[in-house]
């Protein structure tokens, strides 16, 4: 039983890839076989995960502009139990060459579809924006789920990203649902983290993980080691917040 | 001397909104006349001013898809010397709809052009992607102010920014400078910060502001009160560090 997770919001800087990187990591440490994908041109999930963007000869935007099979462009990444389908630069073109191609949203979906079965899961984190790249995510989806930062401008996104999921939902992938949602970056010594937390609960009522990531510098340094947290900082605050949230998320799916 | 200046990072929650927010409304005090634009489809700009985004007749949406013109959008706020183009989230759907419009890059270059010499600087605050509303701001622009982050996915970013910058300066754009380089969020008791500092100053320069802006909680909940910093706590280290952004930002202004 396999199921492929966008992470989105289209407010930048919330914690999707940093919560791409660490859950999905997290979850190969807990024995589950996880596919992580990276369709943000910036390529952030790639090299979190330590991988050196020039040395590849394969990418995403060969799977979604040449075509070519899935399968030669995963690469295994040195983490347990954990594969990548990396991004490159290239990926910043893609969009408006994908405009003009016969089932532009579905590109994704049509790939990805055939190799589901290999993984538990399937992670794909999305640039900040409401684009071709981030539709064919919520397309090829099974749910989503949603980093938002305790922070005002994110909460105030919030009505926007729930307009974007239900549009996807009507035109392309009626069976799209919410995954949940990940309160990131909490600080619990300033009111303005707790005012988000209490608004964010009250507005997708029960879909809001108990796990709070908090603040945590060691989160922002993992990155520039290539390495996620468990690896970089096993002790932080930070990959403790991370294990416990694949071990709730983990939860949710017994009960289906 | 008026001059057009848009605010352009395409990786996500750097600081552009706060910069724009801040840094124009700061200005507006030393006694220059502002016209803040925004041209995200979020629109924190225009709630970081404590617009009622529900209660706008028209926006930036009717200025680039309508063509109605620019001055009847444009907006007195309470804050000395700022006006605002507002962004309401219509404003989502005009990437796709410009698509199909000619000159669909110079949909704002060519409103703006007429009511530039009202203002002596106007700002333009960028969505987090390198869609067409960034494009339209860059192809306006005359010159590019930077926010970046001090952290390490936000350092990465800088080889696709200054490619796209290059991009728009070949086809659309010839005159396009930078600016300047503000960097965000500056933590000095964190190495990581110190070493973005380091890295961004050998990559650009002499192009970036002295100016550290610090992470300072109260710039995270100013625009929770739709209030520049300097209105919600003129004592604070974000609006000491924003005014002292300020007055650099005009010297620079004089050696020309
Ligand atoms: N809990 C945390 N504590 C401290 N720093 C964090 C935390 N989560 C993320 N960060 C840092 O905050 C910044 C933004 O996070 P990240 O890049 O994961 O967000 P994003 O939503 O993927 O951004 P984008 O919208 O550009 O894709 C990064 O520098 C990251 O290292
Ligand atoms: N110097 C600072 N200290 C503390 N918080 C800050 C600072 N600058 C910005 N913030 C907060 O960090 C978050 C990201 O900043 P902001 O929204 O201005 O970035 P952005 O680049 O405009 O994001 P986007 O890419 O979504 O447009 C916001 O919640 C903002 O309030
Ligand atoms: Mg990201
Ligand atoms: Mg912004």
């Amino acid at each position: 039983m396999s199921k492929i997770i966008a992470i989105f919001n289209q407010k930048g800087g919330v914690g999707k890839t940093t919560t791409n990187v660490n859950l999905a990591s997290s979850l190969g440490l807990l024995g589950k076989k996880i596919l992580a994908v990276d369709i943000d041109p910036q390529g952030n999930t790639t090299s979190g995960l330590g991988i050196d963007k020039q040395s590849l000869k394969r990418s995403i935007y060969n799977v979604l502009i040449d075509k070519i099979e899935v399968e030669t462009a995963i690469i295994q990444t040195p983490f347990k139990n954990l594969d990548l389908l990396p991004s490159t630069v290239e990926l910043a073109g893609a969009e408006i060459e994908l405009t003009s191609s016969l089932q532009r949203e579905l590109a994704l979906k049509n790939s990805i579809i055939k190799i589901k079965d290999n993984y538990d899961y399937i992670f794909i984190d999305c640039p900040p924006s409401l684009g071709l790249l981030a539709i064919n995510a919520l397309a090829t989806a099974d749910s989503v789920l949603i980093p938002i930062q305790c922070e005002y401008y994110a909460l105030e996104g919030v009505g926007m990203l729930m307009n974007t999921i239900q549009l996807v939902k009507r035109g392309l992938n009626p069976d799209l649902e919410i995954e949940g949602v990940v309160l990131s970056m909490f600080d619990g010594r300033n009111n303005l983290s707790i005012q988000v937390v209490e608004e964010v609960k009250k507005y997708f009522k029960g879909k809001v993980y108990t796990t709070l990531i908090p603040r945590n510098v060691r989160l922002a340094e993992a990155p520039s080691h290539g390495l996620p947290i468990m690896e970089y900082d096993e002790k932080s605050r930070g990959a403790e917040a991370y294990m416990e949230l694949a071990e709730e998320f983990l939860e949710y799916q017994e009960d289906e």
